[in-house]
């Protein structure tokens, strides 16, 4: 994995480091790059909703993609860390230090696994509390009314939190968003307040709970009945969050081991 | 300056800065200070199933020697024409100056992590822009 000059304005396989030895330097890059061990991701696909969001976003912010234009992340041109030419696009772009999207494992919640399409649970387990949310958006992809009314829908996301009683989860409001009936794409709702605390308590997190309501009739929805894509749709337009943080200085310097 | 006068004397070739000097009494010299590429490449390193992008990056290392004069090696520091005076005065106790990075930039990295959750941080002082004598 390491390739260095040959002296005669080559690049040649390092071939000579022992097997232990390169163990060893594997071991740093991890540590620099602050994991613990490999990763590994059950079965990652690229193709869901999360994992493309990312990745389009990383090749806006390096042109095509080309490994060759990450020449371009030059320190003292761009003082912030990721690319002023999405700012208009992604306003918390420029206060980041990293973004992360994250996967909705209701699933794994067996308070939550009845309400699949209509909950969502985003394990912050891997965010260190050093880090602070700049921003975290809630993505939910809504695909026209079939029914063919022309409406207005209010969507309302709630925080799960523990009630008195171990069995009793209250609803607190997070955010709501007004949308129009014959609307089709990605819908945003601002859920930092939620974030924040997961971030700085992540036993206090719950999950979220959507709610739908239909502002002509004052009749509660199920998410796919306006088109909101849910565990059973296109892999694509999965519901996922986004979160944006800023790193303390601190987890810049490196430690002595 | 008689030094360099008797090294410009014996110099045959100099195919340019960037390879090693040949001289006809058939020594290696050390290049001048420069920037040298080292490839890491995440692929080879069978980390393709966590890393999304890049598949490798350009680190970069210094390499070559601090040597007189300080102008034919690339952004020398004031002190290290100090260094080297005393190194020339007492070569057996003060080292020569050093060959080290005098400009660092980031990488960004896409990786899954345990929960495929997809993450993209920018890593600063990654890689050498330039090099330099310290």
């Amino acid at each position: 994995g390491f390739y260095t000059d040959n002296g005669l304005e080559q690049s040649v396989m390092v071939s000579r480091i022992p097997h232990r030895v390169k163990k060893e330097f594997q071991q740093e890059i991890l540590t620099l790059m602050g994991l613990h061990h490999k990763p590994k991701p059950r079965a990652p696909g690229k193709e869901t909703s999360a994992p493309r969001f990312m990745i389009d976003l990383y090749n806006k912010l390096h042109g095509s993609g080309a490994s060759g234009s990450i020449e371009d992340d030059d320190e003292d041109e761009h003082p912030h860390f990721f690319s002023r030419t999405l700012e208009n696009e992604m306003p918390k772009l420029n206060s980041s230090d990293v973004i992360m999207s994250f996967v909705n494992h209701v699933h794994k919640i067996h308070f939550l696994r009845h309400e699949r399409d209509r909950t969502f649970f985003f394990d912050f387990g891997e965010v260190s509390p050093q880090e602070t949310v700049t921003g975290a958006e809630l993505r939910l992809y809504k695909a026209k009314d079939r029914r063919g009314r022309h409406t207005t829908y209010h969507i309302e996301v709630f925080t799960i939190q523990q009630g008195v009683d171990e069995q009793d989860k209250i609803l607190v409001p997070e955010t709501n968003h007004l949308v129009s009936s014959d609307f089709e794409g990605w819908i945003l709702m601002n859920v930092t307040n939620a974030a924040d605390s997961w971030t700085i308590m992540p036993a206090s997190n719950m999950g979220l709970y959507l709610k739908i309501t239909d502002m002509s009739t004052g009749q509660e929805l199920r998410p796919n009945h306006i088109g909101i894509v849910g565990h059973r749709g296109d892999p694509d337009k999965q519901a996922f969050l986004v979160c944006f943080f800023k790193m303390s200085q601190q987890l810049h310097v490196r430690r002595t081991r | 300056s008689a030094r360099r006068q008797m090294d410009t004397r014996t110099a045959v070739s100099h195919r340019d800065d960037s390879h090693w000097t040949w001289r006809r009494t058939r020594r290696y010299v050390r290049p001048v200070c420069r920037r040298k590429t080292m490839y890491v490449d995440f692929e080879d390193l069978g980390w393709q199933s966590w890393i999304i992008a890049p598949e490798g990056y350009s680190a970069f290392y210094c390499d070559g020697d601090c040597i007189f004069p300080l102008g034919l090696n690339m952004n020398a520091t004031n002190h290290a024409i100090v260094q080297l005076l005393l190194h020339t005065v007492k070569s057996q106790t003060m080292p020569k100056p050093c060959c080290s990075p005098t400009k660092l930039s980031a990488i960004s990295v896409l990786y899954f992590d345990d929960n495929s959750n997809v993450i993209l941080k920018k890593y600063r002082s990654m890689k050498v822009k330039a090099c330099g004598c310290h």
